[in-house]
């Protein structure tokens, strides 16, 4: 039998709602459903039967491939060069950044790094009191300035302390900003221009449905997100946004965030968040 | 984009003197688009756009009414009937307690309704019942202090927090209660929330909702609402490009209605939902 277009609008129209469900962006599935439709109309298979297992497969096959075309090996991050690695973590209001740094530091520390946080977030009540209290916990240096001041100079200070120190890692913490407030978006311009990181870490909520896609969008334009970390994976148990980030801006996914404690940190595995959205 | 494929489809209807079925069933895929697109639950999504379309075709458009006004008024009813019904926090005495997932807006919801208060002429007293987050107690103080409204609560214990802005807040005309996120799976965060309901006896329990959730809302609402009795939606971070669509699942799983918009950090951006403005808005 030969797969025609009507066989994969009727397939597909289940699978388009399980990836809806999942918190896929609409805009990732048509781009899956058009990809799907160059490789498979046309195409020669066994029997009727297997009209509608190759489409799913097929499926599942795109997915992953989307999720690994790009990826971070979390190596990189350990890697010593001449110089502190500086990363910089930016996303919208409440996605878990502050929270990420402290597990990334966690991480790097048990991997034998030395790390200093940066309290560039001089805005929210509180952030910076709960950065310092990770710090703390940590055991981390932490460079912090008064509240209503330039973030970019907390961020720049920062890096200089770990030159002159010779620290391993500086970890930027920023403001959530809104993509769609350009002030903000123009602030963390400049704590890039300033601070130079080496990486720019978009943290990401997989509660977000299809803002996912303007999100990330924004920010790599702006910034250039090299890589991204996607949060809250133990309560958005599908992990959609995943897919709706790596087709709006081909990044890849670092880490994934599990819970709130320090050990809630994953090196992100394509296969697995495939895996749990066809559960 | 999606609002000019609704809008070339109503076009089309405009000039019709009634609606043949085949434009109706485009005008339903349109909907079903704007709908999933702007964060609508996928069961509801095809729910409303069904009942719309047996409506656009059974209902007979009234006199002196065009097909496409219609069309337009089956539209409307059938979503802001999915925004239930309204209701406004009375400018009076009462408790409020605040509830929700990580990160959605608690805390600073908690501001702002303190500040809204205030405008009424009220006094408020704030009690932070969060006490895992690392600094929690010290950004509600914060934004109290800003307001020059008194603080209590914090310490280890979330029950005892919430008895001591109980004891020391009690003369105040409103208390407005924060506490920690948390959600579904959860089983330790949602017995200690339903602990603290169980202390304070809140005239209302306000769900906080990020509009930039998707397809978690309706589930974590009901699941929320189980728990300790949803009385109201505050949806917030509307200032954003979200649309706000798991606000309806919200408003289905709790019957509640969104009391509230949040549009923006600072204290003075809480605003009463309009819900003409806020469907336009959702269907592009
Ligand atoms: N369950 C769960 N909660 C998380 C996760 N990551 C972060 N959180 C929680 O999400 C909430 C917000 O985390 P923050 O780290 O303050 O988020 P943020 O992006 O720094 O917030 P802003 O600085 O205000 O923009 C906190 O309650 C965190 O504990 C996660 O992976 N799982
Ligand atoms: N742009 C915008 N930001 C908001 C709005 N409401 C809250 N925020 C921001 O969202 C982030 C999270 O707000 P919080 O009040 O800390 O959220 P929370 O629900 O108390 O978080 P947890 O206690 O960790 O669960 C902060 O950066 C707030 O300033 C809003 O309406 N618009
Ligand atoms: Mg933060
Ligand atoms: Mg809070």
């Amino acid at each position: 039998a030969v797969v025609q277009a009507k066989h994969l609008e009727n397939v597909m129209w289940e699978l388009e709602l399980a990836l809806l469900e999942s918190d896929v962006a609409m805009e990732a599935v048509e781009a899956l459903k058009a990809k799907l439709q160059q490789r498979l109309v046309g195409l020669r298979v066994a029997s009727r039967g297997e009209i509608a297992p190759t489409i799913e497969k097929a499926l599942k096959a795109s997915l992953v491939e989307l999720l690994s075309l790009e990826s971070f090996d979390p190596q990189r991050l350990l890697a010593r060069g001449d110089g502190p690695l500086v990363i910089a973590f930016v996303g919208v209001n409440g996605t878990g950044k502050t929270t990420t740094i402290a597990r990334l530091a966690h991480w790097l520390q048990g991997q034998g790094r030395s790390v200093v946080l940066a309290a560039a977030d001089t805005f929210r009540a509180g952030a910076i009191e709960q950065l310092e209290i990770h710090a703390n916990k940590l055991g981390c240096k932490f460079i912090a300035h008064q509240s209503g001041g330039d973030p970019a100079a907390v961020a720049f200070d920062a890096v200089a302390h770990a030159k002159a120190k010779h620290r391993d890692v500086v970890l930027i913490d920023t403001a959530g900003r809104m993509q769609t407030n350009t002030n903000l978006m123009d602030e963390m311009v400049k704590i890039q221009r300033v601070a130079k990181p080496d990486l720019i870490m978009f943290v990401g909520d997989a509660l977000a449905g299809n803002d996912a896609v303007e999100q990330a969008r924004k920010f790599h334009a702006m910034v250039g997100i090299d890589a991204v970390i996607l949060t809250k994976l133990d309560v958005d148990a599908k992990g959609g946004t995943a897919l709706s980030i790596a087709s709006a801006i081909g990044r890849p996914i670092a880490f994934v965030g599990i819970g709130q404690d320090y050990e809630d940190l994953m090196p992100f595995d394509a296969a697995w968040i495939v895996e749990r959205i066809f559960a | 984009s999606l609002s000019s494929a609704l809008r070339a489809t109503m076009r089309k209807i405009a000039g019709a003197s009634h609606i043949s079925p085949e434009l109706v069933k485009e005008l339903v895929r349109d909907i079903q688009r704007a709908l999933l697109q702007a964060d609508v639950n996928v069961k509801l999504a095809l729910d409303l756009s069904k009942r719309i379309e047996s409506r656009a075709l059974e209902e007979k458009a009234p006199a002196g009414m065009t097909a496409r006004e219609h069309v337009v008024r089956i539209v409307h009813s059938e979503m802001v009937g999915a925004l239930g019904v309204p209701r406004e926090l009375k400018p009076g005495a009462q408790k409020i307690m605040l509830v929700g997932l990580y990160g959605q807006g608690k805390t600073t919801t908690a501001g702002k309704l303190a500040k809204w208060f205030q405008s009424k002429g009220l006094s408020v007293g704030l009690t932070g019942a969060d006490v895992h987050r690392p600094a929690a107690f010290e950004q509600l103080s914060q934004l109290a202090a800003q307001l020059n409204v008194p603080v209590a609560g914090g310490g280890s214990d979330a029950v005892a927090a919430a008895k001591a802005g109980l004891t020391e807040l009690g003369e105040l005309e409103v208390q407005i209660f924060d506490t920690a996120g948390r959600h579904a799976l959860d089983t330790d965060l949602i017995d200690e929330m339903k602990a603290v309901a169980k202390v304070i006896q809140p005239d209302e329990i306000l769900l906080v909702l990020d509009a930039t959730v998707g397809q978690q809302a309706g589930p974590q609402a009901a699941a929320f609402h189980e728990a300790v009795g949803v009385t109201g939606v505050v949806l917030t971070k509307l200032d954003g490009s979200a649309k706000g669509g798991g606000a309806l699942s919200a408003v289905a799983e709790t019957q509640a209605p969104v009391m509230f918009v949040g549009t923006g950090e600072m204290l003075d951006a809480l605003e009463r939902l309009e819900p003409d403005r806020f469907i336009s808005r959702l269907l592009g």
